[in-house]
C-alpha cells in the first residue's frame, strides 16, 4: 500500500 | 478596526468545526476582501483553505490592509456552540496595544425592542504566518458527486482499512479497500438525475490513474454536508496532491489539499 506522502514539497514560496 | 457579522451563525461554525478536525489553531487573515484561513495538518498530510469573502458575510469591515489573529480553533469552536442558531453573530477586533489582544464574539437575538446578548473573548495567540502558497496547477482530472455519498462510502470503508484505493477512470470511480478479513469493493458511476441535480455524478477524467488515500481523512472531508451538498474533487495524478473542494455563495468555500499514499 506504499507509504503516506506528505505536502512538505508541494507548496511555492510566496 | 474589524466587525463583521452573519445572521447564520452556524454556518460559521460548520466550517469552525471543519477546520479544527485536521488543525488546532490557524491564523485568520482579514483584509478588505474578506477572511482568509490555511493551514496544514500536523502530518503534513492535509492542508486546508477557507475563504469567506466579504460579501459573503451580512455586514463585513476591516480597516486594516491586513490583520492577522490567530486562533484556537477548539476555544473558537467551544464559542461557536454557545450561539444559537436564529442569532446575529458578530465578530470584532480593535487594535489596542493596551490590553490583551482578543477577539470578541456576540451573538444577539431579537426580543421586540431589546436584544438579548451573549458575550464571548478569545484571547489570541501569535502563529508564525505560512511563507509559502498552493502553487497553481492545470488540473487534468475532476469529478462531481453527492457529499452525502461519499460520505457514505468513506464511513463504511472506515469500518474496514486506514486506506482507501481510489481509482479514476474515463467512466468510473472505483473505491476499494482491502485488510486482512476482508475486501470492500464501490463502483460508481456518471449519471445525471434530471429531477434532482443534486443526485447526479459528474466525471471528466482525462488520464485514468489510480491513488490510494487516508481513509479518516476523506471521512472528515466528506462532513462538510452542511457547506456543500456537492462535492468536487480535481486531480492530475497520483503524485500529485488531491483537492477536495466545497463551494459557498459569494466566491467562499472550503477546500482541501491531501497528499496520495507513494508506491516507490
Amino acid at each position: 500500500q506504499g507509504y503516506q506522502g506528505r505536502l512538505d514539497g508541494f507548496f511555492k514560496k510566496k | 478596526m474589524l466587525e463583521c457579522k452573519l445572521q447564520e451563525p452556524k454556518v460559521f461554525r460548520s466550517v469552525v468545526e471543519a477546520m479544527s478536525e485536521h488543525i488546532k489553531e490557524c491564523n485568520f487573515e482579514f483584509t478588505r476582501e474578506g477572511l482568509k484561513m490555511q493551514a496544514l495538518d500536523s502530518s503534513h498530510i492535509a492542508f486546508t483553505f477557507v475563504t469567506l469573502s466579504a460579501t459573503w458575510w451580512n455586514e463585513y469591515r476591516c480597516d486594516d490592509e491586513a490583520l492577522l489573529l490567530g486562533v484556537n480553533l477548539e476555544t473558537l469552536l467551544k464559542i461557536l456552540k454557545c450561539g444559537p442558531d436564529n442569532s446575529l453573530l458578530a465578530l470584532s477586533y480593535e487594535n489596542d496595544d493596551d490590553e490583551v489582544s482578543e477577539l470578541k464574539v456576540k451573538f444577539e437575538v431579537d426580543r421586540g425592542e431589546k436584544k438579548d446578548v451573549a458575550e464571548f473573548a478569545l484571547k489570541l495567540t501569535h502563529i508564525d504566518p505560512m511563507e509559502e502558497e498552493v502553487p497553481e496547477l492545470t488540473w487534468t482530472n475532476e469529478l462531481e458527486m453527492p457529499t452525502q455519498e461519499l460520505f457514505r462510502i468513506a464511513r463504511d470503508i472506515s469500518l474496514f482499512s486506514e486506506i482507501m484505493v481510489l481509482e479514476f477512470d474515463k467512466d468510473k470511480l472505483r473505491i476499494s479497500c482491502s485488510s486482512k478479513e476482508s475486501t470492500a469493493d464501490y463502483l460508481v458511476h456518471p449519471f445525471e438525475d434530471s429531477t434532482n441535480a443534486s443526485n447526479s455524478v459528474r466525471m471528466n477524467i482525462e488520464a485514468p490513474f489510480k491513488v490510494s488515500l487516508t481513509t479518516h481523512y476523506v471521512l472528515s472531508f466528506a462532513k462538510n454536508k452542511n457547506i456543500n451538498e456537492r462535492v468536487v474533487i480535481k486531480m492530475i495524478d497520483a503524485e500529485t496532491p488531491l483537492m477536495f473542494s466545497f463551494s459557498m455563495k459569494e466566491g467562499s468555500g472550503i477546500c482541501y489539499y491531501i497528499a496520495g499514499r507513494l508506491t516507490d
